[in-house]
């Protein structure tokens, strides 16, 4: 199965194309691609070729062409039905964050359990309170969650969602371990890690 | 030089060692670090031998000198000040997670252009106004930036900081491109690129 870190490039690679063509670019070289990107030319000629796309010798790829098949191989076969629970501030930087709205997936229901929240629309989208979580995932048919409620809520948070019987992939923040069915996919997301890899490499690599 | 992915699971190897460590394990396999950590046995031992730890066939690592030994590699060779720019929902979330506590650096200031946040103390950091920057980013000798203030402000945020001339490394949440002299490495993250990547997989990676 195709590892992580490529799937990555994936993305990157669909997202700055969209932009080249938005740009309508014709052409772009790996070298052009592997700039703009922070990789190296020939990372990309390698990942391009696994997706079955060679590029032409001095010349590059068919802007349109990759752009195309690219979106291909990411486009939403389906549109993922998607809640965010615990609405507070990493929840709402998410809610904000532009790079979030995608023609693959839709934030269908916010949970959380605070009052002044709650039966309320946050960012256009409706607030249910974490009581019903089960009820109401099931009723939309929730998919993936995104879990950003304090540590000491996350499993608990989890078990509602796994009760609604649609769940199949948890986004988690929360810095406690969850445990979830072998039907489920979690990825756990740490953002001090980027940090941590930052200052990795301005120490100066290994020394 | 060595590649960010690895990197990245050194840090993982790292945090998951101090937690045997605290629970005084004495040895662990590659089998269950590759499961706790969800990676191949294989990639554990490719990893670790890279770093110059073989382990005992049938056995495993010792977790005391693994631990040391990545320590080492890891540890703060100096204490990094870090100063974050924008003390919005995103900001306020990175200052409360705790896991962006470490000895290797401290967030040393805080700047925002909000009235109602500078000149006041905020996750007991002082918040100065961004006016101030580079004044202040240089008496302190600010090395390294988290920039979490919207996209229209990105750029000159950067600028007054790289002005202070202590500036080595920047961690940027902006959505918007940011442009800053040779010697200063930038990290941009982008944490819809996690979520991407999770529907990749539960759609089934390739079809
Ligand atoms: N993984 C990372 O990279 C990362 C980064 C930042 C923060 N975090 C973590 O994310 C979590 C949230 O951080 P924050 O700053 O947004 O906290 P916050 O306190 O601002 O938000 C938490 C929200 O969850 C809600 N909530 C609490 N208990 C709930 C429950 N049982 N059911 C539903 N909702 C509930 C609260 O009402 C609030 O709206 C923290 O645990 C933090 O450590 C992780
Ligand atoms: N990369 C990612 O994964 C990711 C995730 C979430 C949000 N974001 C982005 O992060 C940014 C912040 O999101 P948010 O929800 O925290 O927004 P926010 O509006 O809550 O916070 C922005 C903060 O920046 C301050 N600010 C504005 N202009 C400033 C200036 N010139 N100098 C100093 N401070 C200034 C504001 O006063 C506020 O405190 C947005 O651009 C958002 O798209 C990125």
């Amino acid at each position: 199965r195709i590892a992580e870190p490529t799937v990555e490039r994936l993305v990157l690679y669909y997202r700055l194309l969209m932009q080249l063509h938005n740009e309508e670019r014709r052409v772009v070289s790996s070298q052009e691609i592997g700039e703009l990107l922070g990789l190296k030319a020939s990372q990309v000629r390698k990942d391009l070729s696994y997706f079955g796309e060679i590029g032409k010798r001095g010349v590059g790829y068919h802007v349109e062409r990759l752009y195309q098949h690219i979106s291909g191989i990411l486009s939403p076969n389906r549109l993922w039905k998607i809640a965010l629970v615990g609405v507070g501030r990493l929840g709402e930087a998410l809610l904000g964050h532009k790079a979030l709205r995608s023609e693959k997936f839709r934030i269908e229901a916010l949970f959380d359990n605070d009052k002044t929240k709650t039966g309320t629309e946050i960012c256009g989208i409706p607030c249910y309170d974490s009581d019903d979580m089960t009820r109401v995932m099931k009723e939309k048919g929730i998919e993936v969650m995104i879990l950003t409620v304090p540590a000491n809520a996350a499993q608990s948070s989890v078990d509602k969602a796994v009760a609604a019987g649609t769940l199949k992939g948890i986004l988690t923040f929360a810095t406690s371990a969850i445990s979830v069915p072998d039907d489920v996919l979690v990825y756990r997301v740490d953002i001090s890690v980027e940090l941590e890899k930052l200052l990795f490499f301005l120490k100066g690599g290994l020394d």
